[in-house]
């Protein structure tokens, strides 16, 4: 899924 | 965001603010690695690219922003404000060699070889070997201020709580970041002996001295 390509961590 | 994401988050906070306490109030950065700290300061610009073009997180981008501010910030009291105070001549740790490597490391394992992926694989594995310098500083000096080890444990524990954080987010939303997972698991490992010592002496209101 799109969400999964963001890496939303620090 | 979960409870182990949040509580590394935070302890990446706390780490920034033991470190700029501990250079105010000695008024020195003895014992602190300038290498390392530049390292970091690598780490966070070639990972916070997407600063650039989003999205724009408000928590996210609030923290990144603070951690790219703050590193530059430190390595600046270091350089200018604090200079004399520098262990300039036992923090000689070479790292070039942690630079090359980290990024061969991203050549080899990106998520697609774009610029901006390969740089975020670049600082997760630059990430994972960046205290190395300044615990070598300690192992030359063979000792260490508390406050010092208080802020080496805080960052180190960042790294470590994410682990947990990753477990979770696998097994509740499906999704695993290997590249900073692996990184990240090496990072904590890196830090192992020094978690060891701090465990046994420094919470046991000792002071920080490796044997000699």
């Amino acid at each position: 899924d799109e969400l999964a390509d963001v890496h939303d961590e620090l | 965001m979960n409870i182990f994401r949040l509580l590394g988050d935070l302890s990446h906070l706390a780490s920034i603010f033991i470190l700029l306490h501990k250079i105010r109030t000695t008024k020195s950065c003895a014992g602190i690695s300038f290498r390392s700290q530049a390292l970091y300061v690598l780490v966070y610009l070639t990972r916070y690219l997407d600063l650039l073009w989003g999205p724009w997180l408000l928590y996210n981008t609030v923290m990144k922003l603070f951690f790219i501010g703050s590193s530059v910030y430190v390595l600046y009291l270091m350089k200018f404000d604090y200079k004399p105070s520098h262990d300039m001549g036992l923090d000689n740790f070479k790292v070039e060699y942690l630079i090359g490597g980290s990024f061969v490391m991203a050549l080899l394992f990106n998520l697609a070889f774009t610029f901006d992926e390969v740089m975020w694989s670049f600082s997760l594995w630059l990430e994972s070997v960046a205290i190395l310098p300044q615990l070598f500083l300690l192992q030359r000096t063979g000792e260490a201020e508390t406050i010092t080890t208080h802020y080496i444990f805080a960052l180190g524990a960042y790294r470590a709580l994410y682990i947990p954080n990753w477990l979770y987010r696998w097994v509740m939303e499906g999704r695993v970041e290997f590249i900073a997972v692996f990184a990240g698991i090496i990072q904590t490992i890196v830090y192992a002996d020094f978690f060891y010592v701090y465990f046994t002496k420094v919470i046991q209101g000792q002071k920080f001295e490796l044997p000699a």
